[in-house]
């Protein structure tokens, strides 16, 4: 049995699905239903983990990642770090569309999406901004860094790199991994995802 | 972040994700979503998956094409996903995520691992209305 043509998406973003459920069943192609799809939760910001608005970075910006494949010719098109362009799959699609490449990132990316057409405004809201705020006074905590100084367990940067004792560096290939690797982010859960 | 599957009647199979990333993240961070193969992958020989969670551990595994490849090779897309997972999972057992697996013919499954709760939604001829699927992981 076949239960073609299908939209899924992860989370019950169910704005999202139906809107490229709703294109898909009205004849739009499968490439475009899914920037629809997908641009409707970069809109809605969906559960603050898509679009403009939340998860500010260390600086409190908000950047946006994206990316968007064709299974039948294995195109590419995404985006990484892309600052002050919301739309940011619509990006990506363009990226597919526009350059023979597969990744652009950051100030670049965003230089490419403004010579695509796409308008530069901020990416920052009163939320995002209450988010850094918040993190800021409670001594930046949790924190991705790991081995700098001051601790990042308990004080806010600048950071730099802790010097490891001598001895650390003499250790096993195996020992080193465990020192620069953490075995989980406990702060990654249900609000707090890629 | 969102990440979507969308195969038209055709077959023809599509995969997408958009995010803002983890909070107070590094300034240039870029976690899994981004980077095919992991955050996302499509094949009209095997389908889509497109997975969530904790994008710097889960895009060490290339969960997504790991699915596919494996769907590629007639695994259903529930035990595909389960196979995609399992060694993110033995070595990063505290990790949280999850991803979703459709094949060609719109069979789809999912495999979640340390939240507390996981869904996805889809629609489908198979239903008159988005449905929502609750995983337990």
């Amino acid at each position: 049995s076949s239960f073609l043509p299908i939209v899924v998406n992860t989370w019950p973003f169910t704005s999202a699905t139906k809107a490229a459920w709703d294109a898909l069943s009205s004849g739009v192609s499968a490439e475009e239903s899914l920037v629809i799809g997908c641009t409707t939760c970069e809109v809605l910001q969906c559960d603050g983990s898509v679009g403009y608005g939340s998860n500010p970075d260390e600086r409190g910006e908000t950047t946006l990642d994206a990316m968007i494949m064709d299974g039948s010719t294995y195109a590419v098109g995404a985006v990484a770090d892309l600052r002050r362009v919301k739309n940011a799959i619509g990006v990506a699609q363009a990226i597919l569309h526009y350059t023979d490449h597969t990744l652009l990132v950051g100030e670049s990316a965003t230089s490419f999406a403004l010579e695509m057409g796409f308008k530069e405004e901020s990416l920052a809201t009163n939320n995002s901004i209450n988010m850094f705020k918040s993190w800021q006074q409670n001594k930046c905590q949790p924190n991705f860094r790991q081995n700098v100084q001051p601790d990042p367990k308990s004080s806010c940067g600048p950071y730099s790199p802790l010097p490891p004792p001598p001895s650390k560096f003499q250790r096993s290939g195996s020992d080193r991994l465990k020192l620069y690797t953490r075995k989980s982010h406990s702060e990654i859960n249900r609000n707090n995802h890629d | 972040t969102i990440g979507m599957i969308v195969i038209d009647a055709s077959g023809h199979v599509w995969a997408g994700t958009s995010t803002n990333g983890a909070n107070h993240k590094v300034p240039g961070r870029v976690g899994d979503s981004p980077v095919m193969g992991a955050g996302a992958y499509a094949s009209n020989t095997g389908g889509g998956a497109a997975a969530t969670g904790d994008g710097d551990i889960m895009m060490r595994f290339l969960p997504s094409l790991r699915a596919v490849i494996e769907m590629e090779r007639g695994v259903s897309p529930d035990k595909a996903a389960q196979i995609a997972m399992a060694p993110i999972i033995q070595h990063y057992p505290q990790f949280s995520g999850a991803l979703v697996a459709v094949n060609i013919t719109g069979h789809q499954g999912a495999s979640c691992h340390g939240f507390s709760s996981f869904a996805y939604s889809l629609a489908s001829t198979q239903y008159t209305t988005v449905k929502v699927i609750n995983v337990p992981c």
